[in-house]
């Protein structure tokens, strides 16, 4: 999805979404 | 463990088949790291408990621009504190969970 980023470092792939609303309010 | 202001959790079910683990890690608590990070991004990727170090990947963290090189001890103790609870699991279940 468009919020979705792909970064690479060194081989490793990270993948960069939005923290679910429900994990946010948990915290 | 010492709360670092991070979150890390298992991103898909642990099916125990290899040393490959998909985790999530998140902000939960922006106060307690001290330097610039992205506050509501959770960073998913792929830890291998055979090949992989928490330093590892938090240096790599930092080196992509996600945290300040000032919390990658933080980052890298999120990391262990999780896969090391993950390894105990582990040892509990039968083989094969």
């Amino acid at each position: 999805s468009s919020l979705t980023q792909v970064v690479h470092s060194a081989g490793r792939r990270f993948i960069v979404s939005p923290v679910p609303e429900s994990r946010l309010r948990e915290s | 463990a010492e709360d670092t202001g991070l979150r890390v959790e298992l991103a898909e079910e642990d099916g125990c088949s290899n040393s490959s683990l998909a985790l999530r890690l998140w902000v939960e608590d922006p106060k307690k790291l001290k330097g610039k990070h992205k506050d509501n991004e959770a960073i998913e990727f792929s830890f291998n408990l055979e090949a992989d170090t928490p330093e590892e990947v938090a240096y790599e963290m930092v080196k992509s621009g996600f945290f300040h090189e000032s919390d990658s001890k933080a980052v890298a103790k999120s990391i262990r504190d999780r896969v090391t609870l993950i390894k105990k699991i582990r040892e509990k279940k039968p083989a094969g969970c």
